[in-house]
């Protein structure tokens, strides 16, 4: 999946990707304080058994945790589950739905996103990719977006939440890259000097189809140097 | 004077000649260059007009031959030379470049030896804002320039009751070159600096001259109005002062969604609180929030008191973001905030309601239907208040939100992303800070007049003015007498207006500063702007019959107006080239050209932007 870090006091973006096996599970929020946890698990390509190579994965599902208020919400291309305790809830994406429980708001578009708000202040968006029907080797999958952070506490991390604090860079001798319509840079970052690309990832909030390019500077090798330890320390057994 | 050459082109004189009477400015650039190398070079002409103004002509002469270019329909145009088109051979000559200013380029390859000379008019009706009538010139002349010159000369049949002209690239050793002066009708401005006067440093061959030549007038008002006339046809200007301000109703409805998070809502923000300060304590105000959802910071419009100011402010300081764009729900609930206000008749009986919206995105919650939106807020509103869109940055759908507001008495503003935002925010507020009249309706002898231009007004601000133009259709009419009806701020008034014909006339017969059928022109283009205007909001044959009326007016008056081209041809070795020039609408603008000297791996603000993770 790609990861796009939008870092507003600098008027930018960084963006990277994860390369992992599909059925990993990675922490991308954890805030002890207020115990909301989301975590997602990668899917692949569907391929065929002598298609080798690299291929791509993404977010397949989907768990939001509150732990404090004992609740979760497993979120997969087919449906959307929540679990209150011990009662449980399922959505479809066909519903079009406002949920208004008392410590969560669920608002599904119908075959398009659901927002969740747990509470003032912690707001998600989830995008619903679906595969083109006749697309062979494509799954459905999602993507997750951070609308509003203000809940969420100063302890928060996760390979996205460790970027809800300010994070300072520095771009270096700007030269020509292997692309020529993306240069090549020098980035200080963390006492960190990483060679950085100038490329874009698509933001589908707006157009869930097409998305929107957002400019960004990519971090290579699963942005190493960029977070917190190496992305395998972001692994997770399961989902909940 | 070898480094006035650079690369073989020698810019022998750039003269900029511009005549206003009667607040209509024809402005004539002319530039002479001559190819001093051996070889054949390439002469580029680049200058910068207002957006507000109407190419009207462009010749070039290479030497001693001329090449005027040809203002046609542009569709005709632009089918004619399809072929060129797709051959490469052509290209826009017309550029939006900037917040005011559009830019015409166009390049001639000249032999050795030979020269060329570029000559570009164009006219415009100068707009009064903040009691001042405001001239842009855009100066940047690439090179020295043996003999440069700007000259400015007004004439006002009013008089001129103030006059001054500045540069942002002027130096002390500059200011005496500016030379400014007025007397009773008559204004003059001249700025001629030397070759040495013009270097940006002692032995520079780089020219200092670059940047915003502005001058700025007014002219007496000993009535509320005056009339003008000649050659059958007339102008009314309508600009009364001394009249008590009216108490105003302003609802402030704003975008809070995610796009407007970061360094536009800080400044939306501080241009609030900045208004909140000038805000008159008989004024009502109120605030709508428009996120995914629509908040009100109260129920109703309440009085601007010391008290509910400061709790306003702490309203303002504490504006977050919240998700998406739900534009309709925002304009309706601002609206009707209004209409009930009115209904429960908790307003002053006297005053002007008006509605300020600031968005920069498309509509993407509730109603997302853009014209639906419109409908809506025509049938909300109808015609009660004025409606001002302001478009803050590119990522918006411009053509619908000047579409709303001129079918709501109102206008639409784009609100540029850059430092001084939050100052473009304010200076908006304070052209309608103070409104002096509303339901403002001037009447002419409806037998003797015809193709009058518009006529009602909503509302009057303090320091605008009101022009309405005419054709007189009787010819034996020895006087013209104009009625003016208004609400103030006390009584409803009738304000009278009587102009003799023949005594206009002869007050005008000054003829060195008259370039022809002016006030003709000036009606012509007005008609022209408001067809433009209303054809905006127009549909199916009501749209269509405005077109055609524009455009037979354009090319009648000469005027490259969003329906029409101008067609420059170009002698290019043995086969001329064809390129044209069209009027770039400001709803389709895309981010100032300006930004590309920013390096391409910068960032162009995008609209919505999160931290996030999610797959191609």
């Amino acid at each position: 999946p790609h990861f796009i870090i939008d870092v507003p006091q600098k008027e930018d973006a960084l963006c990277f990707n994860i390369n992992e096996d599909p059925g990993v599970v990675l922490n991308l929020i954890r805030d002890p304080t207020t115990g909301i946890i989301v975590n997602g698990q990668l899917i692949g390509d569907v391929t065929t058994d002598n298609d080798a190579g690299l291929h791509n994965t993404y977010i397949g599902r989907l768990g939001i945790i509150n732990t404090q208020l004992n609740l979760t919400l497993e979120v997969t291309p087919e449906k959307i589950v929540l679990h209150n305790g011990t009662k449980q809830k399922t959505f479809m994406w066909l519903d079009e739905v406002i949920l208004l429980h008392p410590s969560l708001t669920l608002k599904i578009i119908r075959k398009k996103s659901l927002e969740v708000s747990l509470g003032e202040g912690a707001t998600f968006e989830v995008v619903l990719h679906k595969k083109w029907k006749k697309h062979l080797s494509h799954a459905d999958f999602l993507g997750f977006y951070i609308m509003d952070s203000h809940r969420l506490s100063e302890n928060t991390h996760g390979l996205l939440g460790q970027f809800l604090h300010p994070i300072d860079f520095n771009i270096l001798e700007v030269h020509p890259g292997s692309d020529p319509e993306k240069p090549d840079a020098t980035m200080i970052v963390k006492n960190n000097q990483l060679t950085v690309t100038r490329g874009w990832q698509k933001d589908y909030t707006e157009d869930t189809k097409r998305g929107t390019n957002v400019p960004c500077w990519f971090i290579h090798n699963n942005a190493e140097g960029l977070i917190d330890g190496t992305y395998t320390d972001y692994v997770v057994p399961s989902l909940f | 004077a070898a480094d006035v050459n650079v690369d073989g082109i020698d810019i022998h004189s750039m003269k900029i000649d511009c005549k206003i009477t009667s607040r209509f400015a024809h402005t004539i650039i002319t530039s002479q260059a001559v190819n001093r190398a051996n070889v054949s070079k390439e002469a580029l002409f680049d200058v910068e007009l207002p957006k507000t103004a109407f190419i009207t002509n462009f010749v070039m002469t290479i030497d001693g031959v001329s090449y005027p270019g040809i203002i046609k329909e542009k569709e005709a145009a632009q089918q004619q030379y399809q072929k060129a088109v797709s051959r490469g051979q052509t290209a826009g000559l017309v550029k939006a470049s900037g917040r005011k200013t559009e830019k015409f380029s166009v390049s001639v390859n000249i032999a050795a030896a030979k020269n060329v000379t570029f000559e570009l008019n164009y006219e415009e009706l100068l707009k009064r804002s903040f009691g001042k009538y405001e001239l842009l010139i855009k100066v940047n002349p690439k090179q020295l320039v043996k003999q440069f010159e700007i000259e400015a000369n007004i004439f006002e049949p009013q008089g001129i009751s103030y006059l001054d002209a500045e540069a942002s690239f002027i130096t002390n050793d500059l200011l005496p070159v500016m030379q400014k002066s007025f007397s009773g009708k008559k204004g003059r401005v001249v700025f001629k600096p030397t070759l040495d006067q013009q270097r940006s440093c002692a032995d520079c061959p780089t020219t200092l001259l670059n940047g915003d030549f502005v001058i700025k007038y007014d002219v007496n008002r000993e009535t509320p109005g005056n009339i003008q006339i000649v050659n059958g046809y007339f102008v009314h200007f309508f600009a009364p002062k001394n009249i008590t301000r009216l108490s105003k109703n302003i609802v402030f409805i704003i975008d809070v969604s995610i796009s407007m998070s970061g360094r536009k809502l800080e400044q939306t923000k501080q241009a609030l609180l900045k208004i909140l300060e000038d805000i008159k304590e008989d004024d009502y105000l109120n605030f709508v929030l428009f996120g995914s959802d629509v908040h009100k910071w109260k129920d109703t419009l309440i009085q601007a008191t010391p008290e509910n100011l400061e709790e306003a402010r702490r309203y303002v300081r504490d504006i977050n973001i919240a998700g998406w764009t739900n534009l309709n729900g925002g304009l309706l609930a601002g609206i009707e905030m209004l209409n009930e206000a009115q209904r429960s008749g908790t307003l002053p009986e006297r005053s002007a309601s008006l509605i300020i919206m600031l968005t920069d995105g498309r509509p993407t919650k509730g109603e997302t239907n853009t014209q639906t939106i419109i409908d809506n807020v025509r049938n909300a509103i109808q015609g009660k208040y004025p409606l001002y869109n302001l478009g803050f940055g590119y990522d918006l759908d411009y053509a619908s939100l000047e579409k709303m507001a001129a079918e709501n008495n109102g206008l639409a503003r784009r609100i540029y992303e850059d430092s001084d935002s939050d100052l473009q925010l304010q200076g908006f507020y304070d052209e309608v800070a103070n409104p002096l009249l509303t339901e403002v309706e001037l009447k002419y002898p409806e037998n003797a007049i015809s193709d009058l231009t518009q006529n009602n007004f909503k509302h009057y601000y303090d320091g605008s003015e009101i022009v309405v133009a005419g054709r007189i259709t009787d010819n034996d009419l020895n006087s013209i007498t104009a009625e003016v009806t208004a609400h103030g701020a006390e009584d409803d008034m009738i304000f009278a207006e009587q102009a003799d014909v023949e005594e206009t006339t002869k007050a005008l017969e000054e003829r060195e500063y008259i370039f022809g059928d002016f006030i003709r022109r000036l009606w012509a283009y007005l008609t022209i702007h408001q067809l433009l205007e209303k054809r905006n909001a127009a549909k199916g044959e009501e749209k269509a019959n405005l077109t055609a009326k524009a455009l037979e007016m354009s090319l009648q008056y000469k005027f490259v107006t969003p329906l029409t081209s101008m067609v420059v041809t170009k002698p290019e070795d043995n086969e001329d080239k064809t390129a044209l020039a069209d009027k770039p609408l400001e709803a389709e603008a895309t981010r100032q050209s300006s930004q590309s000297v920013v390096p391409s791996y910068s960032v162009p603000a995008t609209s919505h932007r999160y931290t996030s993770v999610d797959g191609d």
